[in-house]
């Protein structure tokens, strides 16, 4: 049974997706077979992994709204063997609106990846992960993946306002643990854009160590351009520049995270 | 009649709070009589303003859904005369849902705000500004924000993704200019977090100038991390650091934004 995870925070810009991209290349580049999911309408972990997502592609509105099955929409991801995609496409920005009104919203992404699950495994072995990136909200999208996922990855970017919706975040999983997923865990909390030269960032993270000291994961992501710079490529940090301190710090935080699910 | 300005991206983290206090704040102290509406149920406006905004506190959430007027919910900014605010708390996040089902969903802002300043001059005074700021996404708190307002300031960091997400966001302003509000403008593209030692940040600004020649400001905000600190003392930068090169950009911001309603 694979991993399910999904990387969520409603504080924009706190680097979700850059977290998604990087992590699942840095998984599949150490053998791991890896799918992402990209449930933001925006479609940047899309761009990111090089998948097409103008509108019309078959991606995850589909199987939100249309009820398709997930099988397709799944895409290699150019360059990064053992990692698939699914996209997506400014069609999702509707998905929200339209799902409100309908039977079992919540649960739409969870059943159709239970069922492709269960009957996949031709297409690409059986999986280890699947990454879903979040948009910068708490609404219908969000909340399918947190329904569909086992697991919550946080990443922190340490400035004063992403502190400060830590606890709503944290109150909204609980929620979902009370009412539609009981075995949803917080298994890491992943510092992003750490500056250390600044006041504002050590003394963020020393916050956020002292309230959640055993999720906080110990590899830090430093704020660095070449991170930035990698999707206007279509490139993950990993293949734009493998030996830049964003790339080596996500492959040390893919490693981490690989071993072990913290029974939290 | 004041300038009614929505600050809004569906793009997350790129400086819409810290604009919208940090211009409002500016355009106060140059003389102006501004009121700001925390339409973000993170409540970052009303944490950087110092605006009480536990759960409870009358705000946005009563008017858009309770039906509440205006008035109950203005509150003076504490240090900074000429500024009022209106806070978020996290009730808000309920409210795209709630609002889905009722009538006039995406006029409700509007009408309150219409009715507020037909009658409310003796406790301010003629307004000469409503700022609003938006949360990161296109839903019905953006869409009220939108509605109600007269102009549209996008503030745009100098990064790829936020590029890529420009054109999402003018297509929507197209759609609202059709069928809701056929007198919105976009009167103001401010370039933020702009750090000139990269090669990313000038390719980006250059490629939004080379667009949108007479909506780019001249005035361009650094990314300096002055900015971030304040909103952990409840202040905007001008109070915080009133010197620093970021209290600047955001003071000579205000000044050309003040210089003209372009209208385009
Ligand atoms: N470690 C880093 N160093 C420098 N820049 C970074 C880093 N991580 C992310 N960024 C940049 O910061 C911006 C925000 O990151 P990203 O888009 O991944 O956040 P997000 O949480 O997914 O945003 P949204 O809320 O819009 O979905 C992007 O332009 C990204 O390239
Ligand atoms: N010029 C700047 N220099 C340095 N940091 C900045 C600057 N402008 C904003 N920031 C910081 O960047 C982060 C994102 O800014 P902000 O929260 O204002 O963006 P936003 O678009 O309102 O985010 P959201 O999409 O979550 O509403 C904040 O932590 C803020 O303090
Ligand atoms: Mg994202
Ligand atoms: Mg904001």
């Amino acid at each position: 049974h694979p991993r399910l995870v999904a990387v969520a925070n409603q504080k924009g810009g706190v680097g979700k997706t850059t977290t998604a991209v990087n992590l699942a290349a840095g998984l599949a580049l150490q053998g791991s077979r890896v799918l992402v999911v990209d449930m933001d309408p925006q479609g940047n972990a899309s761009t990111a992994l090089d998948l097409p997502h103008e509108p019309g592609t078959p991606g995850v509105y589909d199987v939100l709204v249309g009820g398709e099955p997930l099988d397709g929409a799944v895409q290699e991801v150019p360059g990064i063997p053992l990692l698939w995609g699914i996209s997506a496409s400014v069609d999702l920005a509707g998905a929200e609106i339209e799902l409100v009104s309908q039977v079992a919203r919540e649960g739409r992404l969870r059943k159709a990846l239970r069922e492709y699950l269960a009957t996949h495994e031709k297409r690409h072995g059986r999986l280890d992960y699947v990454i879903i990136d979040c948009p910068p909200s708490l609404g219908l999208l969000t909340l399918n993946a947190l329904v569909a996922a086992d697991e919550v990855l946080i990443p922190l970017q340490t400035e004063y306002y992403a502190l400060e919706g830590l606890s709503h975040l944290m109150g909204t999983v609980a929620l979902i643990q009370e009412h539609l997923n009981p075995g949803l865990r917080i298994t890491g909390i992943l510092l992003t854009m750490y500056d250390g030269r600044t006041k504002l960032a050590p003394q963020v993270a020393d916050e956020v160590r002292s309230h959640f000291p055993e999720r906080v994961l110990d590899t830090a992501i430093p704020r660095t351009v070449r991170v930035s710079e990698a999707p206007s490529y279509g490139q993950t940090v990993l293949q734009y520049d493998p030996a830049s301190p964003g790339a080596r710090a996500y492959l040390a935080a893919a490693r981490e995270f690989a071993g072990g699910a913290i029974d939290l």
